[in-house]
């Protein structure tokens, strides 16, 4: 299964991901 | 010996003979499908077909994976002896990789089947949602691909996008197909609500960003091609304006993330942010795997699976999530939504009240055009049909905010075997 996210955000938004990147509910994806 | 020749001759034979008669079933079925498209008013939607660059994967598209995902949940839902429980999962775990210490159960007996295993919950503690973030990851997986849409498209992987339009519906938002009956608000929701709008910054309701203020905000992102937002009081249709490349807001981009869930992980996912959904739309489509591979291999695989797009709004704008189903998980559950209902053969009982529908997802069932292109009967007979998109409005949630209010880390759902 696949969870799918599309938003608008300031261009100042950056993503703190990597791809192939593990990830774990509730941490940080994502920051101005 | 000449016993076990013959055998073998026989397996073998009976196993082509089986595996061709799969396949003619599938294109037949293809066939078929594609009448009805061609005698529904609409014009049948171009990015569901798949587009295999090889046979093999055009055979894998005629299989009847939906049916497949069915049996595997009923199988799945069978009740193990109790002595059989512990070992199973253990052995289930020990393979996917499953962190058993992790688990909120801590008896695994008490999971009467894999099915309740696989929706198992886990202790909180052991996910700590990063409150000062201003977005966290909605479930645990692995990152497929994120970055910035550029004129409306998602790269699936290098070289191969799918159109956000196909992903989140697009074009004309039509009146809610089928309205998720809340009771309205008493008071001291409307106040935590009040309080839910205020500390999120949510300074608008969806009348202000139909009003205009938030011409940036809403919907628009779904829509190509300049119409003027005008909502019409009678139908409550809103044509929504503003073409995806000359946003009205200059400041602001369209972000997007796919992350995949492995069979061992974690299979609830839960709210990144603060964010009200509006509307819901199910879009019934395929059940391909989405493991990586298929992910390289399938173009627009994220348009021809089933899945669930919740549309809504955060501070800084329009917010959508969208859970995509696959072959060993069929079933999206969304907790708030006890109407919605995947990977089935009926339509659920609530669209029968109000249901319109439509076979195509380029827009989705309009109450004001009065077609009611598949109209639904009273009982469960009306079949589901396949890439149509079953439209629904939490708008009843709240008067202020017009919608289903999640706030960061609240769980929204899951995925469910089969």
């Amino acid at each position: 299964s696949t969870v799918v996210l599309v938003f608008e955000a300031p261009k100042t938004f950056h993503f703190t991901l990597a791809e192939n990147m593990k990830l774990k509910m509730g941490q940080r994806i994502g920051e101005l | 010996v000449k016993s076990s020749g013959r055998r073998k001759k026989f397996m073998s034979r009976w196993l082509a003979l089986s595996s061709l008669s799969v396949v003619l079933y599938g294109v037949v079925n293809k066939i078929k499908h594609k009448g009805i498209q061609q005698n529904s008013s609409l014009d049948p939607d171009e990015s569901h077909s798949v587009k295999p660059n090889s046979w093999t994967l055009y055979a894998y598209s005629t299989l009847p994976l939906k049916a497949i995902s069915r049996v595997w949940g009923q199988f799945n839902s069978l009740e193990l002896p109790v002595w059989l429980r512990s070992p199973s999962y253990k052995f289930y775990a020990y393979v996917f990789g499953v962190n058993l210490d992790e688990v909120a159960e801590p008896d695994l007996s008490n999971f009467r089947n894999l099915g309740e295993f696989f929706y198992r919950t886990i202790k909180p503690e052991t996910r700590p949602i990063d409150m000062d973030a201003e977005m966290v990851s909605p479930c645990d997986g692995k990152v497929l691909k994120f970055g910035i849409i550029e004129n409306g498209e998602i790269e699936q992987v290098k070289g191969m996008t799918y159109s956000i339009n196909a992903l989140l519906g697009q074009r004309k938002l039509a009146a809610p197909v089928h309205r998720i009956n809340y009771q309205l608000d008493d008071d001291d929701v409307v106040q935590r609500h009040e309080e839910f709008a205020r500390l999120n910054g949510i300074s608008y309701t969806i009348d202000d960003i139909i009003g205009g203020r938030g011409e940036n905000i809403h919907h628009s992102y779904m829509n190509q091609g300049d119409q003027s937002l005008k909502k019409s009081s009678a139908s409550q249709v809103y044509e929504v304006s503003n073409d995806i490349a000359k946003k009205s807001s200059f400041d602001k981009q369209l972000y997007f993330a796919v992350i995949y869930l492995a069979p061992g992980d974690y299979h609830r996912f839960h709210s990144p942010s603060n964010w009200v959904t509006t509307l819901r739309r199910h879009f019934v489509g395929e059940l391909f795997s989405v493991a990586p591979f298929f992910q390289k291999t399938l173009q627009n695989l994220f348009v021809l699976n089933e899945r669930v797009a919740l549309l809504g709004y955060w501070k800084h704008g329009f917010f959508s999530m969208i859970p995509v189903g696959a072959t060993n998980v069929g079933s999206i559950k969304i907790n708030f939504d006890k109407d919605l209902v995947t990977n089935s053969i009926y339509e659920s009982d609530s669209y029968a009240q109000t249901g319109f529908a439509s076979s195509d997802t380029s827009s989705c069932g309009r109450e004001d055009e009065g077609t009611p292109l598949i109209k639904c009967s009273s009982s469960r007979t009306k079949k589901v049909i396949k890439n149509s998109c079953y439209e629904a409005t939490y708008a009843n949630a709240s008067k202020i905010l017009r919608g289903q209010p999640l706030s960061k880390g609240q769980e929204i759902g899951g995925f469910k075997l089969g």
